[in-house]
């Protein structure tokens, strides 16, 4: 008897070390484990094989439960406000994020998507007006992707007016799609958050309507301050979807859990490699998968 | 905070003239998570709480001080030495505020080469390693930077254009003029006209990389072999998370690293990926980046890292 306890003490030691060093956090493993302690012991299992399989299910129906939930609440929010507004002349992708995490070559990689699976007609818009050669990086993702790219003016350094103009643009020449790509920023920086509200005001003004979706774009590496930043971003731009990038590295991103099931922020798309064929949806099975690797 | 936590945790132990195994153990747990969350890698938490327990046990309790405060110093010195510091030497000193960063080296140039996961900060901070290294003290010394990223768009048009900002000139291959262009090939031929030109440092930024793609791994093995680096910097995102301990593990072990460069420490991350870089590489942390603009690159002081990872 003492042989089969060990083993499964063993195997739950192993587990918490697992999802601690993929980054979920202390305060979520203390839950999980607390409630693979109590299936062990209402389902009596008695392997290691059979506590992992326990943990698995558990943690891939608490995800997928929070998915659904996050995505229904992004939808009502959009619902009304459009109902607000009115539906926008013309769709817009917003894409924000911290410094470096990919949100240029996410941009990038929805635009192709859409032009190439969905046949939209793509205006990408270069509203980063700050990073050396962020433009030039821009227009050479729109050219191999065949979509058309808005760029600042010269000397036009107000990413909230390069925004206006490409989305004038966007609806005298009937684009379907207009993705702005963002200059990164920290959550804590309180000016460049304002200016990224104020961004968002300008663009929804011109389209009379929301945006179809504001994407916060956060890599696979990043550890618990992923959250705080996220939990940042949704009250000072209300995000409604996640771009987790980077996925194809060794880096398992359990800061998701928090950001879905806490936030309410459902996972759009994943980033699996810097080509534009490299863009998933999010499927929570091979997330958990990954995870628990 | 962990401080406040531990403060409260130890008011418990007012009474007692001696720590023993029982009384310390919720005050470890109460440790082990706040390092958790301060993004500290878990095997390097669990290794540092072994010691810290160890060193709780055999703490004799001093006059006029609190258990509580003892312990929380005891935590804050292990911190401070396992980040490369002396606990006795706090960061307003002057000796330790002026020490060089580099070694000196004698032959010219100087070679430094910058690695690390895609998007942490590279580009950024050579041309920021570059800003300081040519207004040194000693007389202004002359840089070059090398484009070797040959595979991220527009990578060579940031490091040009961030060159010109500082008046530091560049060194690029035309992939139109001389055809497909390899990191390799660049790097190789900077390195003649450095020495040609007589440069004395010659910093060279490369393509972000993932630890698990290994011709990547290899071309970065060959590129510090054609170089010869005095110094091979490992650049990091502070907001990384577990992976640090992994991903300095593997370009440790791949080119060998002897420094690291936290960046975007302007943010609120608590930043434990610091301690995972030097536990795992030995190597220490030399810089932090603390802003975008390239003025904002300020020199590693492990006692103000403590702080902030304990909060
Ligand atoms: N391996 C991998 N690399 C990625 C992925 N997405 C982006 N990258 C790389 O990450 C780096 C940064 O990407 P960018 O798109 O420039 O990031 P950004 O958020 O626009 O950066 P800033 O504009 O500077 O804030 C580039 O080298 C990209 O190729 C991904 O899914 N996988
Ligand atoms: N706030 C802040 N931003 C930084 C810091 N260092 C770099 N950045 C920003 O981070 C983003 C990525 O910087 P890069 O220098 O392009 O990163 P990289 O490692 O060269 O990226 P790849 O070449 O794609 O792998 C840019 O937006 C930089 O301005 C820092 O210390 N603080
Ligand atoms: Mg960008
Ligand atoms: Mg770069």
């Amino acid at each position: 008897n003492m042989g089969r306890l060990d083993q499964v003490d063993q195997a739950m030691k192993e587990i918490e070390n697992v999802l601690l060093g993929a980054d979920l956090g202390v305060g979520v493993v203390d839950r999980l484990i607390q409630d693979l302690r109590r299936d062990v012991a209402q389902k009596r299992l008695r392997s290691g094989v059979q506590v992992r399989a326990s943990l698995a299910a558990s943690l891939l129906s608490l995800l997928t439960q929070a998915q659904t939930e996050a995505e229904k609440r992004v939808q009502a929010e959009r619902i009304s406000a459009e109902r607000m507004s009115g539906s926008p002349a013309c769709e817009v992708l917003l894409l924000v994020g911290t410094n470096g995490h990919g949100k240029t070559t996410s941009a990038a990689k929805l635009a192709y998507r859409l032009r190439t699976q969905d046949k939209k007609k793509v205006l990408l818009v270069a509203a980063d007006t700050f990073r050396a050669a962020a433009v030039e990086q821009l227009a050479e993702w729109a050219r191999r992707a065949g979509v058309d790219i808005a760029v600042p003016l010269e000397n036009q350094k107000n990413a909230a007016s390069v925004a206006f103009d490409a989305l004038k643009r966007a609806t005298d020449e009937r684009y379907d799609v207009v993705i702005i790509d963002t200059s990164g920023r920290l959550h804590t920086n309180e000016n460049l958050m304002d200016e990224m509200k104020k961004l968002r005001r300008v663009v929804e003004r011109q389209v009379q309507g929301p945006v179809t979706e504001c994407l916060l774009v956060l890599d696979a590496p990043s550890g618990r301050n992923a959250v705080t930043a996220a939990r940042q971003w949704l009250k000072d731009v209300q995000v409604s979807g996640l771009v987790l990038t980077k996925l194809d590295g060794t880096a398992r991103a359990g800061f998701v859990v928090s950001v879905v099931q806490e936030l309410g922020i459902p996972v759009k798309f994943v980033g699996v490699g810097e080509t534009l064929n490299d863009l998933r949806d999010f499927d929570p099975v091979a997330y958990i998968d990954g995870l628990l690797l | 905070s962990l401080t406040e936590n531990l403060q409260r945790t130890f008011s418990t132990l007012r009474g007692l003239d001696k720590i023993t195994e029982a009384n310390i153990e919720p005050t470890l747990i109460e440790v082990r998570r706040a390092l958790l969350e301060a993004d500290v890698n878990v095997q390097v938490v669990d290794n540092l709480l072994a010691s810290i327990r160890e060193q709780a046990l055999n703490m004799k309790v001093v006059q006029g001080v609190t258990p509580g405060q003892q312990f929380i110093k005891a935590v804050y010195d292990e911190l401070v030495r396992l980040l490369g510091g002396d606990p006795e030497a706090s960061s307003s000193q002057p000796e330790v505020s002026k020490a060089p960063v580099f070694a000196e080296v004698t032959t010219k140039p100087m070679v430094i080469l910058m690695a690390g996961l895609q998007g942490a900060g590279k580009t950024t901070a050579t041309a920021k390693l570059a800003r300081l290294l040519q207004t040194d003290k000693r007389g202004r010394k002359r840089v070059l930077l090398v484009a070797a990223d040959v595979q991220r768009p527009a990578a060579v048009e940031q490091l040009i254009t961030l060159g010109k900002q500082i008046n530091t000139e560049v060194f690029a291959l035309n992939a139109e003029k001389s055809g497909p262009v390899t990191a390799l090939e660049v790097a190789s031929k900077a390195l003649d006209y450095a020495k040609q030109k007589g440069f004395d440092f010659m910093v060279v930024d490369t393509a972000g990389r993932q630890v698990i793609d290994e011709p990547l791994m290899q071309e970065l093995a060959m590129i510090k072999k054609a170089v010869s680096p005095a110094e091979t910097l490992l650049v990091v995102d502070a907001m990384i998370g577990q992976e640090a301990a992994n991903i300095t593990r593997a370009f440790h072990e791949n080119i060998g690293i002897t420094g690291a460069i936290l960046t975007k420490m302007d943010g609120d991350t608590r930043g434990g990926a610091a301690l995972s870089i030097k536990q795992v590489s030995g190597a220490p942390i030399k810089f932090i980046g603390v802003g975008e603009k390239l003025d904002k690159l300020e020199k590693f002081y492990p006692d103000r890292m403590a702080s902030r990872i304990l909060g």
